[in-house]
């Protein structure tokens, strides 16, 4: 049996929000010690969504056997709106579950609504990410971020993201003009996540479709901050990182023809 | 032209 309390419900209204428009249905995979993991492509391979709940997300969290909850986000979100962001939400699964169920609870007790939701067999690609070593690493604060790539795809398709020592450089051309947002490394002493902080090993100079930034984007509302690693050629990092866990995406590169 | 590289190409399936 599953049963993960959460202590409000806006954590996963968030997190359903952040990844509903990239992927539909998703195979949610529960344990014990990993607390729930989600691994998600996007039909069309380009963006690829990693989640990791630890057991330490939730105010309470029991899972005794293995369990993978095959779920549509779009009939999820549904039943998530339907709870109030300060509510406590609790998912439960049996062992062999045909459904999930969703219960939201009043923190003052006096209203508790229950959704149960229909499961579905998932047949999705797994795909192996280990670990790397990036050319750069960019920390910045997550609205920052949102800005420049819902600002930049009104000129272009494409957004340029060219890395140097302690700036980063932002470009798009499209068929009204040209754009670029230059940042530079800085530590804000009184608020440490107003920080833009850069790690480079290697100049870096990388082109992504905007269309899957600006889904990325639709993380902010998790994190403040958005850790961005960055290598010429190879798929690119973008991690909010969550208490006790994280929301990565992973996004190929275009490539000059 | 900028064209889209594939998450398959670097990542093996399991």
């Amino acid at each position: 049996m599953l049963e993960g309390k959460f202590e409000s419900a806006s954590l996963m209204k968030r997190l359903v929000e952040a990844i509903k428009d990239s992927v539909k249905l998703c195979n949610f995979n529960c344990s014990q010690t990993k607390g729930i993991t989600l691994q998600a492509i996007d039909d069309s391979r380009v963006l690829l969504i990693s989640l990791k709940l630890d057991p330490g997300c939730f105010e309470g969290f029991r899972c005794d056997k293995n369990l993978v909850l095959g779920l549509d986000l779009e009939s999820l979100s549904k039943v998530l709106k339907q709870g109030n962001n300060e509510d406590y939400l609790t998912l439960i699964a049996e062992d062999a579950p045909d459904n999930l169920l969703v219960v939201f609870e009043d923190p003052k007790k006096d209203r508790i609504s229950e959704f149960s939701l229909k499961l579905m067999d998932i047949d999705s690609d797994v795909l192996s990410i280990e670990d790397m070593d990036h050319d750069c690493s960019i920390t910045l604060p997550s609205s920052d971020f949102a800005k420049v790539a819902r600002d930049m795809r009104t000129l272009s398709e494409s957004l340029q993201i060219l890395v140097t020592k302690d700036s980063v450089k932002f470009m798009a051309s499209g068929p009204i003009g040209t754009g670029s947002v230059i940042i530079k490394a800085h530590t804000d002493l009184k608020d440490g996540k107003e920080s833009i902080k850069i790690d480079l090993n290697k100049s870096v100079n990388v082109t992504f479709g905007a269309k899957y930034l600006n889904d990325i984007v639709k993380a902010s509302t998790l994190a403040e901050t958005v850790t961005i690693k960055l290598t010429n050629k190879i798929p690119a990092l973008f991690e909010f990182k969550l208490q006790g866990g994280y929301l990565r995406y992973y996004l190929a590169p275009k490539f000059d023809e | 032209k900028n064209t889209q590289f594939n998450l398959m190409d670097f990542y093996e399936l399991i």
